[in-house]
């Protein structure tokens, strides 16, 4: 999908760590989605995560937002079924 | 807790350790599981017995990238390890990535640590929002016992308490920030924060945050001692001296500069002082001032020295607070010298004490 263009402070790099970090940990779904689409999902899924942590929940990839998602951790998902 | 909140259906689960890293030796390795272990069976009826051999419920294996779950790991950081929860087949196996240097001290992640951690998700525990829990997602170490109220609620919930729990000496109490009598044992401003260091915990206090941060000293420096004598900063070289018995060290934010500790009496002190209450920089000087018992010395930042005509009586310079300090910091044009309960707001043009008030209301108590 496109990076959404509201979100054009963020390196692409960032973005797709982000994306994988959200795919692992928050069950963001694989693959293409509808027009649109993708972007919200992955703003539902970055606001999950903000809550879990007790960051400042905006649904943007802030800098305090990457900062924890490249900190060390454990592979077990946060949330959600495990997979 | 996992969807359906999963658990042994026994409170005798069995551990097989399949292999071993080359980080450490065997006998740590099976120390720090053991370890791990205990963390849960002291505070609920489970016991672990170790196989050598065939399956056993919780099959621990050290392993890099894809290492036969089709749930590779990443390589050195990110991902450090995984547990599954309690169920038949990989039910509670707990994998380790190989890629990780792991050690039984803070140098390198700790294995027992994130072991303890791994075998709470392999008992049935999900991952905790509270960050003091050994159950929350992201590593950090802390010495002493790792687990909070928080993981034995959760494991209490799933396996009910020890019926014959080891006396176990808690964990001291942090000190708290209102405690009238509160003393401290060094401050110092951090590139426009607070920090105040008391027992094994240190305050950040952050002027546009209501609420000062309490922390370990070991979770933040795993390095430095876990008590504090004096601390000061030199915001021209953006650096923090800590100093700890006849050691110092060098923050850089909140880095530990390399190079360090060094010796106290680097500095000029002489070799009879083994501990420095106090110390503060003065911006408008280029002075440092060292506080050890009744005396100060003054250090000349800029050429690197002791002034000379010093040690001098603590009494005689800065009347109105007593003759010993236990912690001093410069701010906003002013000193400031803790000692016990109370804290001394002194003016240097004034030559005298300006106000007297708790130590504690530095925290808005």
């Amino acid at each position: 999908a496109p990076l959404p263009t509201e979100e054009s402070g963020i390196e692409t790099k960032d973005w797709l760590s982000a994306e994988k970090y959200l795919r692992r940990f928050y069950n963001l779904p694989l693959g293409l989605q509808g027009a649109g689409k993708a972007s919200d999902t992955m703003r539902q899924k970055v606001r999950e995560m903000q809550a879990f942590f007790r960051l400042k929940v905006t649904g943007n990839l802030d800098s305090n937002t990457l900062e924890v998602m490249s900190m060390p951790r454990c592979g077990v998902p946060d949330v959600g079924e495990y997979n | 807790f996992f969807p359906r909140n999963l658990k042994w259906p026994s409170t005798n689960v069995t551990f097989r350790i399949e292999n071993y890293t080359p980080d450490l030796p065997k006998s740590d390795v099976d120390k720090a599981i053991r370890n791990a272990f205990n963390v849960w069976s002291e505070v609920t009826p489970l016991h672990f017995k170790k196989l050598h051999e065939g399956i056993a419920d919780i099959m621990i294996s050290f392993g890099a990238k894809e290492h036969g779950d089709f749930n590779p790991f990443d390589g050195q950081n990110g991902l450090l390890a995984h547990a599954y929860p309690p169920g038949i087949g990989i039910g509670g196996d707990t994998h380790f990535d190989e890629d990780e240097n792991w050690s039984k001290d803070s140098h390198e992640y700790n294995l027992f640590l994130v072991a303890s951690h791994e075998f709470g998700h392999a008992l049935g525990l999900s991952h905790s929002t509270d960050p003091g829990a050994l159950m929350y997602p992201v590593y950090s170490y802390a010495p002493g016992r790792p687990l909070s109220q928080d993981d034995i609620n959760g494991i209490q919930e799933l396996y009910g308490p020890n019926p014959n729990p080891p006396h176990v000496k808690p964990k001291p109490v942090a000190p708290e920030k209102c405690d009238p009598m509160l003393s401290f044992d060094a401050v110092t401003e951090l590139r426009g924060e607070t920090v105040v260091f008391k027992d094994r915990f240190y305050w950040r206090i952050h002027p546009q945050l209501p609420d000062p941060d309490q922390m370990l000293i070991k979770s933040t420096w795993p390095s430095i001692p876990k008590k504090v004598d004096a601390a000061y900063e030199n915001p021209e070289k953006d650096l923090v001296f800590i100093f700890s018995g006849i050691k110092m060290w060098a923050l850089n934010g909140y880095n530990l500069v390399e190079g360090y500790p060094k010796y106290i009496h680097k500095l000029g002190l002489p070799k009879s002082v083994r501990k420095i209450d106090a110390a503060l920089y003065v911006p408008d000087t280029g002075k440092t001032l060292f506080f050890t018992d009744e005396k100060y010395w003054s250090y000349d930042e800029r050429k690197g020295r002791m002034d000379v005509g010093y040690p001098r009586d603590i009494e005689d310079d800065f009347p109105g607070i007593g003759d010993e300090v236990d912690a001093a910091a410069f701010h906003y044009g002013h000193l400031y010298f803790y000692h016990n309960e109370i804290r001394f707001e002194y003016s240097l043009s004034a030559r005298k004490v300006i106000q007297i008030t708790r130590a504690n209301s530095i925290f808005n108590c």
